[in-house]
């Protein structure tokens, strides 16, 4: 799986996710990453995400909602809400992470799996690549 | 704070540090930058964050080092099926697919049905004939199929069938591998 969130100079926020799914998969099987709220979501009142992982547990935990969720009712800052999110799909068993990117530019990578392949270029900043914790 | 950024992912099973091929860790971090640099440069330029997020997300769809679009997993039948959704920040408009197996850039159609139809998600043969009516060319499934990913089914299978005759394997990794692709 991979996803995008960009925060453009019109202070809009948007966010993609594309898969393969998971190998060996039967039934018609789909994953979070085409789910709304799930694996993918944007909304310029909280945040940009997008996230990768067992898609069962992202799913059930509508994952990508629920950290614009925490923002918008309780205003509770990206990283937290992000780290509280993948804390449940651990707590459930489930492995993966999210990024995401908030109107300030603020941003998030948080993940429970080995690692992510991860990157970042914030304005006036340089860029950022990262596999491994 | 910055006035504009980008943050992406290339998926969270990444393969362990040991057992990473020589010099793919390096390929791998080429292709992340690359796609970066895509999505930077439309912000850079003004463009909309949803652009940003189409181009970031198709060079990684064009590359065969991640799971999806080009390189993506195999299904049991040895097949891509391919998914993808986008959502717009401004207007929480939203599009996405499921399923597809000969659209080169999901993300882009997931895009179009987002901007193109009244809908949020078409799935299947579908979203295949919404693409073609919008005059998207089909590819041949073969195009998304790496050797990597069919030896990747064949050892899972291998697995699968053996824990169907009770032989379990210790290592962890093929969970891994399954869930993960």
């Amino acid at each position: 799986t991979v996803g995008c969130a960009a925060l453009d100079q019109q202070g809009n926020l948007a966010a993609g996710t594309s898969t393969g799914g998971m190998a060996n998969k039967k039934y018609g099987r789909v994953g979070d990453a085409p789910i709304i709220g799930a694996g993918n979501y944007a909304n310029n009142a909280t945040c940009a995400l997008s996230a990768t992982g067992d898609g069962e547990y992202f799913m059930r935990l509508n994952v990508a909602h629920d950290v614009s969720a925490q923002m918008e009712y309780r205003g509770v800052p990206l990283h937290t809400a992000a780290a509280a999110s993948i804390a449940k799909v651990g707590k459930l068993g489930g492995t993966g992470g999210v990024v995401a990117i908030d109107r300030q530019g603020n941003i998030a990578m948080e993940f429970n799996s080995l690692g992510m392949y991860r990157a970042a270029h914030l304005a006036g900043q340089p860029a950022f690549v990262a596999i491994y914790r | 704070l910055p006035r504009f950024g980008l943050v992406l992912h290339g998926g969270a099973g990444v393969i362990e540090r040991q057992n990473m091929p020589p010099g793919r860790e390096a390929e791998i971090r080429q292709q992340l930058n690359e796609a970066l640099a895509a999505g930077y440069q439309v912000l850079a330029k003004g463009g909309p964050a949803i652009e940003a997020v189409a181009a970031t997300i198709n060079v990684l769809e064009d590359s065969p080092l991640f799971n999806a679009g080009r390189g993506a997993v195999l299904n049991a039948a040895g097949q891509c099926e391919l998914d993808a959704s986008i959502m717009n920040g401004n207007t929480l408009a939203a599009g996405a697919v499921a399923g597809l197996q000969h659209i080169k850039n999901p993300i882009n159609l997931a895009r179009d049905v987002m901007t193109k139809s009244s809908h949020v998600m078409l799935i299947g043969e579908g979203a295949e004939q919404f693409a073609q009516s919008l005059g998207y060319a089909l590819v041949p499934n073969e195009y998304f199929q790496t050797e990597f990913r069919r030896e990747q089914l064949k050892k899972i299978q291998a697995r699968e069938k053996a824990a169907q005759t009770g032989v379990r394997h210790t290592s962890d990794y093929f969970d891994r591998q399954s869930r993960w692709g």
